[in-house]
């Protein structure tokens, strides 16, 4: 499912 | 984290340091957009706007600041030190035709209308188009320095990187984030023509010269 993004990524 | 979250950043981080590098030692931005490094530096800065209020890790934070800094660095080299080697006619993409669609769409689409979100988005459609004035100017040259393939290599490695850590991450956690890997793919799109060129030229030993 489309959680919402954590913004962990680079 | 996984493997291919890892090996996507230090290739990314790779390709930024080959691209410095090659500007340090050859003293020469030849070839090299311009314009495109100015897009890189305003994807970073608009998508790593939660360095000092969203903690992660220790790696997520040094790598952001890293980030920031060799993209700074490089359009600093190419638009201030070295400027006199800069190859400003071929470097002629226009823009506004990127900043505009890019901004457009953030604001239509996005996971939520407020301010971090939306420079969020634009930060993620931008980089997806970042690399064009590089290719253009490639293509408009007929040529790359074989140092340059190196660092468009890295950096269409990165993004691949990252396209098998999201689809890792769908497996094994069952989350992902349409609006990244959307853009993500069409970003990994443009490089295949580059990748195609990479490995049946550049890896051959000849330089990349496009017909």
């Amino acid at each position: 499912e489309q959680g919402i993004n954590p913004k962990d990524e680079l | 984290m996984n493997i291919f979250r890892i090996l996507g950043d230090v290739s990314h981080l790779l390709a930024m340091i080959i691209l410095l590098v090659k500007i340090w030692r050859s003293k020469s931005c030849a070839g090299i957009s311009g314009k495109s490094q100015v897009l890189f530096a305003i994807v970073f800065t608009s998508r790593y706007l939660d360095l000092f209020t969203n903690f992660f890790s220790i790696y997520n934070t040094v790598m952001k600041f890293v980030f920031l800094m060799c993209a700074y660095i490089t359009v600093y080299l190419i638009y201030g030190k070295f400027r006199k080697t800069f190859d400003n006619e071929n470097d002629s993409f226009r823009l506004e035709f990127l900043l505009i669609p890019v901004t457009g769409l953030s604001f239509l689409e996005n996971q939520s209308f407020t301010p971090l979100e939306i420079l969020w988005t634009f930060s993620i459609y931008l980089e997806s188009v970042a690399i064009l004035p590089q290719l253009f100017m490639i293509s408009k040259t007929g040529e790359a320095e074989t140092i340059t393939t190196h660092y468009l290599f890295f950096l269409g490695l990165y993004h691949a990187l990252y396209l098998a850590n999201w689809i890792w991450r769908y497996q094994t956690e069952n989350y992902y984030d349409q609006i990244a890997v959307v853009s993500g793919v069409v970003q990994t799109i443009f490089y295949c023509d580059f990748f195609y060129l990479y490995v049946t030229k550049v890896l051959k030993g000849k330089k990349l010269s496009l017909p």
